[in-house]
């Protein structure tokens, strides 16, 4: 409020300024391209699971998963949404109790998949949010 | 594990870095069931192999659907329309009905008649058709379903003939007479003409799924332009006794209810 910012000022006048905190080195490097969130490669083999009586196709889908740290700053993050900067900043003030925003899917995918039924019927049913396209930062 | 597997070198994750346990591994196996929306893993009986014309024409669909879902255009009348240029020539036209642009699943029926029935000698020449709709999966609604049957071309035998094609629903089934049938659909057809026939069955297969005591399958007969009925084979109609790839067949067209039904854990 306009109240406190005049008080603050006041202050300001009187007593030695305290340097405003800076990100550390160590903040930076936790955004290190390594840990940094980011979409990971992960097939689900039908083939493997020993389905391919009752599955036509695919032979499997390549799901993919999220995997990595959403850390200050979050510039080097895909798609980070605006609720993950407050997130970061209250995790930033508050470490102990506020987790970091979560590394998940921003862009999901669908696959279709060919299959007998116990009747030798068959079915072609589109599966929704299936593949992860993309991760960023919730 | 064996089956799902990192395809990045680098280590992310613990559970990627042992093998499951059986125990676990069933536990996998249930969780992509239930992602499939399946009680359990289906056992079907496959004694006429996966190359009838059924699994072929949805196999056919899929590849449309799957090249078309890359390029991230188009509706599903599309990729409908699209399969009648791989799966044979068609002589109906389909028309553009909307509620196949945003039906999410297709399923196809087998014929279960396996002998051809002795029926009156005034029904000697009609066929019997039916189809098993108890295992469709909850929260489906029928938008559309077509009878489809293959005809091949008899200009030989029967030059410049016309026959008049129908499809019958089977209502009531009587062990003294003749069951009672409605009319679904008559069509008139060349004999040199060739290729795939619908026939709209949308609202007999809603009623099926709704009753399933009401479905007593499909009758199907031919005429030639003379009135006389005709063995459907000599017309070119190919029945249990044809190619696999060309065996009469049902299709149906479904839109998925909006709630995800998923089995509580």
């Amino acid at each position: 409020s306009t109240n406190k910012r005049r008080q603050q000022n006041r202050n300001r006048s009187t007593q030695p300024q305290e340097a405003p905190r800076s990100p550390s080195m160590a903040d930076y490097n936790s955004s290190d391209q390594k840990t940094a969130c980011r979409k990971h490669e992960l097939y689900v083999s039908f083939r493997e699971l020993g389905w391919q009586d009752w599955i036509i196709a695919p032979e499997g889908y390549a799901a993919n998963y999220c995997d990595g740290e959403c850390s200050f700053p979050l510039n080097a993050h895909m798609n980070a949404t605006n609720h993950a900067i407050v997130q970061t900043l209250v995790h930033l003030m508050n470490p102990e109790n506020v987790p970091k925003p979560s590394c998940a899917p921003t862009k999901l995918h669908a696959i279709s998949v060919l299959y007998f039924d116990d009747n030798s019927n068959v079915i072609l049913k589109k599966y929704k949010n299936m593949v992860v396209r993309a991760c960023g930062c919730h | 594990s064996n089956y799902i597997f990192d395809g990045n070198n680098e280590i992310h994750s613990s559970f990627i870095q042992r093998r499951l346990r059986t125990h676990e591994k069933r536990e996998m196996q249930k969780e992509i069931l239930s992602i499939l929306g399946l009680p359990h893993r289906p056992r079907p009986h496959l004694s006429h192999g996966k190359y009838n014309s059924a699994p072929l024409f949805m196999l056919d669909l899929y590849n449309t659907m799957s090249n078309e879902e890359k390029n991230e255009v188009e509706g599903f009348l599309d990729r409908y329309k699209s399969m009648f240029t791989t799966h044979g020539p068609s002589l109906a036209t389909l028309q553009d009905n909307a509620f196949l642009n945003d039906a999410d699943m297709v399923m196809s029926f087998v014929n279960l008649a396996q002998h051809d029935r002795e029926l009156s000698p005034r029904r000697r020449h009609h066929r019997e058709f039916r189809f098993n709709l108890s295992q469709i999966p909850e929260g489906e609604a029928v938008t559309a379903a077509e009878f489809r049957i293959y005809k091949e071309c008899v200009s030989e035998a029967f030059k410049n003939e016309t026959f008049v094609i129908s499809v019958y629903q089977v209502v009531q089934e009587y062990e003294d007479r003749d069951a009672d049938l409605f009319l679904l659909e008559s069509r008139k057809l060349w004999a040199t003409d060739e290729g795939w026939l619908e026939f709209d069955i949308t609202a007999t297969s809603n009623l099926w799924v709704m009753n399933p005591r009401h479905n007593l399958g499909l009758q199907f007969s031919v005429e030639a332009s003379s009135g006389k009925t005709v063995n459907p084979k000599e017309a070119g109609l190919i029945g249990r006794d044809g190619p696999h790839d060309k065996q009469p067949f049902m299709v149906a067209f479904f839109k998925v209810s909006e709630v995800h039904i998923r089995t509580t854990r």
